[in-house]
């Protein structure tokens, strides 16, 4: 290994970092894993803790830019140079920059999270059937809006497990439209526009309006990539047109023909002669985990190592099981030393659930917010319960129902089921729910304990019930506290000071005072108004520990009791401490 | 039909290295990556050869000072952008 002249190395343990921007090639949330994941690379070896930031300067800011992106060493289009980063210090220095022309990935191809229908964001699986034919992309086969979806399953014939494809018809990211879709057509500058475009923009970016007047209205978003898009060229987010014609010869699949370096590419329109627009087909892609963690032993004060098998050398290789070299360790702790404490626990054979004890319900699906089915809605799934299998890990629960501190304990509800979490490493349970509240049924959406009255209020749909001891009030519905029929079900909940409890759904959010059991005048409020740097969507908000959680799939935001994120993380290893 | 087919090479719109010929990426590369000083190439102070065969022994290739196969393959390949030697 060799370190930067001088030893440069950071003064401090305690790294910030911040992410300024995201590549339309994958869902924001696994961007933000993948930077997790490759910072935890280093942090595990080393005393360095890693504290996301959401605004202002952090010791680590992280990029993505193509070509010229505001610094002296331009990248250079699709291959090549993936990424850099600079060695610890001030200013631009500790920053890591990806180059946008390439197509992230986690390595294998397309990443593509799907939205709405029925699988709970999971990942397309590719390929899968539908209809008896075989797909490796997404379709808009079965619909006529243009939604493109995927089976999330291999068979979607038989599982009806779907979901929607990223597309700027669905949503955008980035700019200052929160999320919202496109709006076709638009206006920007006078001339109206059918579909994405990188007019108006130096850095190839493709946009869109969220009204259909961005010279009026000035609100915009920049459209995610679908699966099918072609990387860089001069078409960068269209989806090849096939067959195309080049130099008079018709093609029905992408080509290396006319190129020096066999890159496979295809023609965006019908006519690659006459209109000259094109674009590298979708790869394997690179390992933005990889990369990233590459790049971050650079901003940490890793230099190059010439050990072919070190994270820390200079040329990508795509490995399924990364495991750190010695080397990399060797050089990070000769700069941070090594991690004080023991060493990570060795990993448990895991244990085999039989086929006569299973136990978890199988969980109601999230209701789609808006588009319907391809073709059929997915029956409903049945909930069975049965024994409880005293084996049953909450390590192995993706998504608690919800989560809550009751008597000094982490309660963690899922599907009829809840564990106990005293302190970290303690769990207990599983117990069932109605074991102990009778009147409740299997899945809790919010629960809290009111400080002042020591009550505890569960809810779940449009229904609450108040347990104090063994007596029971309830179900009652939710409008008897004040709130309107559009709300659904309460996402998280928060006690703040006596008798006061806030109350989440929908990226807002109520003051309920528990005395009266009504919410306060001037709610609802825009969760962001209060509590800036959460994620909006949070499935799961609650307080812990003094510090409020804010759940979204298997990470959490915390904030501390000044309303400053203080600490992003996993779920399950920082709050259950999992293996 | 038994003919060859002729394999013509074109300049695509928006590509960043359409114009480079093999020395010149060789060169950008070795000058990129901190192996040859843009300077000392000017006033042919470092050869070439000895830039590569510094490349060749960082990169772990056989030291040959040539732009062999595997030397341009490996020129070729997806790579960090920091320079292997810093000036």
């Amino acid at each position: 290994y060799q370190t930067f002249s001088g030893d440069l190395k950071w003064d401090h343990n305690d790294i910030t970092y911040r992410i300024l921007n995201y590549s339309p090639d994958m869902d924001s949330s696994i961007i933000d894993d993948a930077f997790a994941r490759a910072f935890k690379v280093w942090s595990d070896v080393t005393p360095l803790t890693f504290t996301r930031l959401y605004q202002g300067e952090a010791d680590i800011m992280v990029s993505f830019g193509k070509k010229d992106h505001g610094d002296p060493y331009p990248f250079d289009g699709k291959d090549g140079l993936l990424a850099h980063a600079y060695p610890p210090g001030e200013g631009i220095q500790g920053d890591a920059h990806f180059d946008d022309d390439e197509f992230w990935t986690l390595g294998k191809g397309a990443v593509v999270k799907t939205y709405y229908g029925n699988a709970e964001g999971a990942m397309c699986h590719f390929p899968y059937t539908f209809n008896g034919k075989s797909y490796s992309t997404c379709t808009t086969e079965g619909r006529d809006d243009q939604l493109p979806w995927c089976a999330t399953t291999a068979d979607f014939d038989k599982d009806k497990k779907y979901g929607f494809c990223p597309s700027e018809l669905l949503y955008t990211y980035g700019g200052n439209s929160n999320g919202d879709k496109c709006v076709f057509p638009f206006v920007f500058l006078g001339e109206t526009y059918n579909k994405c475009t990188t007019e108006g923009r130096t850095d190839g970016y493709r946009w869109c309006a969220t009204t259909s007047n961005f010279d009026k209205d000035m609100k915009y978003g920049f459209c995610p990539n679908q699966d099918t898009a072609v990387i860089g060229g001069n078409s960068e987010g269209e989806p090849c047109e096939f067959p195309f014609t080049f130099l008079g010869k018709k093609y029905n699949s992408c080509t290396s023909e006319g190129r020096s370096d066999q890159k496979l590419w295809c023609a965006t329109t019908g006519n690659y002669d006459k209109d000259q627009k094109w674009g590298f087909c979708p790869d394997q892609g690179y390992s933005l985990f990889l990369v990233a963690a590459h790049e971050f032993g650079h901003a940490l004060g890793l230099d190059h190592s010439n050990i072919h098998d070190a994270l820390m050398y200079p040329m990508y290789v795509y490995l399924e099981d990364f495991k750190l070299d010695k080397d990399d360790i060797d050089g990070i702790q000769y700069l941070y030393g090594p991690k004080p404490g023991p060493g990570p626990t060795p990993p448990q054979p895991s244990k085999t659930t039989s086929s006569t004890s299973t136990t978890i319900t199988t969980p109601n699906p999230r209701t789609p917010k808006t588009p319907d089915t391809p073709t059929a809605s997915p029956s409903t799934p049945e909930t069975t319960t049965q024994s409880i299998d005293p084996s049953l890990n909450p390590c192995q629960i993706p998504i608690f129902d919800t989560m809550s501190e009751i008597m000094g304990e982490l309660h963690l509800f899922k599907d009829g089921l809840y564990w106990k979490l005293k302190a970290k490493s303690n769990i207990k349970g599983p117990y069932r729910i109605q074991e102990t509240w009778p009147a409740l049924p299997n899945v809790i959406d919010t629960a809290f304990e009111d400080l002042l009255t020591k009550k505890m209020y569960f809810f779940s749909g449009r229904r609450f019930w108040v347990y104090h001891g063994d007596q029971v009030l309830g179900p009652r519905g939710i409008e008897k506290l004040g709130l309107g029929n559009d709300v659904e079900k309460i996402e998280g909940a928060i006690q703040r000071g006596k008798g006061k409890v806030l109350l989440f759904s929908g990226g807002k959010y109520w003051r309920m005072d528990t005395k009266t059991q009504l919410t306060d005048k001037g709610y609802p409020r825009d969760i962001d108004d209060m509590f800036g740097g959460v994620p909006l969507d949070a499935h799961d908000i609650f307080l812990y520990n003094g510090s409020y959680y804010f759940c979204q799939q298997s990470y959490y935001w915390r904030m501390n009791n000044r309303l400053q994120v203080d600490r992003v993380g996993y779920i399950k290893y920082d709050i259950l401490n999992c293996p | 039909l038994c003919a060859p087919m002729k394999t013509v090479f074109v300049n695509f719109p928006g590509d960043v290295l359409k114009n480079l010929t093999e020395e010149d990426l060789v060169n950008d590369y070795l000058e990129r990556y901190g192996y040859l000083n843009s300077k000392a190439r000017n006033t042919k102070q470092m050869s070439l050869s000895k830039a590569l065969t510094k490349m060749q022994r960082y990169l772990g290739l056989e030291e040959t000072g040539q732009l062999d196969e595997e030397t341009l393959n490996v020129m070729k390949q997806p790579r960090c952008g920091v320079p292997d030697v810093q000036n």
